[in-house]
This record gives structure tokens, C-alpha cells and sequence, in this order.
């Protein structure tokens, strides 16, 4: 069953926690195992990225007005870069000692760290990353919102100049993210809701249509407001609903394919 | 295009599982 709700965030760390996870069986199983050789080299070249992701860290940071990343992504740049000392430690430890036991216990740490660091730091990025297609959504709903004021023509021209965008914006930012998803249920939750918004859309307009014509004509005026409405609804709903299954990471075992 | 953290994070998972490869080609050697 996978593991990671991203493709970007399997394909980084589902190789490297393999890696990690056969490292520390063989730890548990052969804890007292051969002489280690010479981790100078790979450990240094660890650290160079590891000094190079806290440097873009703290950039995306500082560029960021995302206030829940500026909280949540420093933590994780810390362990990162804590791990990655664990690392140089074991290096020189074992220099002096190709057997040391502490020197190994430190680099399954050490790399722990480095994967769980990683993984917290993927994590709060893809969250920012979901926080802004949500502010795009909650863009569409605004203009759902203030349909009711759209009484003439020339305001539904606007209306349809101003909207238009926004939900072109929001279904290709969705779109985009429901590709990323690796859980299948979430994808076609998301691509069900898409559709629907999607053909809601010029429903919609020519809802606002009638109930202008009807309006001007005093003539069933109650029915196209109240189908106007409706379809507002039934729109608002379903970009709730969208909203509801991107912030959806948990899995259900038995919702897999 | 990968946003740059994106990039650097891929790039550690990389160096890491290289060092992990190192210390178990040793393990289980």
C-alpha cells in the first residue's frame, strides 16, 4: 500500500525509505557486524545537500506569507540538519574505529533523521502548495456568492469577464493537483467534482440570463430565481466538496484499488 | 517546473540512500 498521497513525494522518499528501513533491520540483526569503511566521502556529499535544502528552506521561508509553513517548516529543517551532524559524527567515529557500535547507532539516526526531516519538510511544502488551489477555490465561491446582485445585462457581462478566470484558474490548478494524487478514491472524488462544476458553468450563466429577462418581463420570476439559486448552491457545494478532499491526506485501507 | 526546495529535497533523498548503500554494501558484506 502506498504510503505518500503525491507522486513528487513517493518518487523522492519511497527509494530512500527502503534504503533506511533494510539498514536498520540489518542493524537489529547483525548489530555486532564487519568492520565499516570509510564514510567520509558519501556523508560529506549528504551534507552539501543537506546545506544546500536548509538554505532553499529558509528562502522559501522568507518569501513565503504562508504563516502555518513559516511555523511548521523550520522544525524540520533542524532535524534535518541535526541528523546530518549525526552523520559527520559516525564519520569521524568510525574513523578511529571501523567496529564502533555508538558510530552506528548514530548513522541509522543520522539517516532516520535525514529521511523524517525530509518527509516533514515534503509535507508542510504540499500542504502550503494545497492552502493556495484552496484560497483559489474560496476565490470561486466569493463570486458565487454575490450572483444574487447580477440584475442587468451589462452586470452579467462582468460578471462572466470576472468569473470566468477564477474558475478556469481553480479547475486547472485541481486538475493539476488530482493528477499528483497517488490515492485513487481521492482522484475521481476530486474529478467527479470538477465535472460537475464544469457543466454547472454555463448552467449557470444562462440561469442568471433568465432571471434577469424574467425579472425585466415580471414573468416567473420566482421560478428562475429560485433555479438560479439552486444551481448557485449545487455549485458552491460541490467546490466545498473539492476543498473537503484536498485537505483529505489519511488513508483508508480499505478505500484502496 | 519543480519548485526548488522540491529539487534540493530530491537531491538529499539521493545522497542519503547513496551513504545508506554504502553502510549496508558493508553490513551485509
Amino acid at each position: 500500500m502506498p504510503v505518500f498521497h503525491t507522486k513528487t513525494i513517493e518518487s523522492i522518499l519511497e527509494p530512500v525509505a527502503q534504503q533506511v528501513s533494510m539498514l536498520v533491520i540489518l542493524h537489529e540483526e547483525a548489530e555486532d557486524g564487519n568492520a565499516m569503511p570509510d564514510l567520509a566521502q558519501p556523508v560529506r556529499t549528504v551534507k552539501i545537500a543537506v546545506d544546500n535544502l536548509v538554505k532553499v528552506g529558509y528562502e522559501t521561508i522568507n518569501s513565503s506569507d504562508d504563516q502555518i509553513l513559516k511555523q511548521d517548516m523550520p522544525p524540520a529543517l533542524r532535524r534535518v540538519d541535526e541528523s546530518s551532524l549525526l552523520l559527520l559524527q559516525a564519520s569521524d567515529m568510525l574513523r578511529a574505529d571501523p567496529y564502533s557500535g555508538p558510530a552506528r547507532k548514530k548513522l541509522i539516526e543520522g539517516s532516520r533523521g535525514i529521511l523524517q526531516g525530509t518527509s516533514s519538510l515534503l509535507l508542510t511544502f504540499d500542504e502550503s502548495e494545497v492552502r493556495k488551489i484552496i484560497r483559489t477555490c474560496k476565490n470561486v465561491l466569493e463570486y458565487l456568492a454575490i450572483t444574487e446582485v447580477v440584475e442587468r445585462m451589462e452586470d452579467l457581462v462582468t460578471y462572466v469577464k470576472n468569473l470566468s478566470p477564477v474558475i478556469t484558474k481553480m479547475m486547472k490548478e485541481v486538475d493539476n493537483r488530482k493528477e499528483e494524487l497517488t490515492h485513487i478514491v481521492h482522484r475521481d472524488m476530486l474529478k467527479r467534482s470538477l465535472d460537475q462544476v464544469k457543466n454547472l458553468t454555463p448552467v449557470l450563466i444562462s440561469g442568471i440570463k433568465i432571471f434577469i429577462t424574467a425579472k425585466a418581463n415580471n414573468l416567473g420570476f420566482n421560478e428562475a430565481q429560485n433555479n438560479r439559486d439552486y444551481v448557485v448552491r449545487k455549485m458552491s457545494d460541490e467546490i466545498h466538496e473539492i476543498i473537503r478532499v484536498l485537505l483529505l491526506t489519511t488513508y483508508d485501507e480499505d478505500e484502496w484499488d | 517546473d519543480a519548485h526548488e526546495m522540491v529539487k534540493n529535497a530530491r537531491l538529499l533523498a539521493q545522497a542519503t540512500s547513496q551513504l545508506v548503500t554504502a553502510i549496508r554494501g558493508q553490513a551485509e558484506s
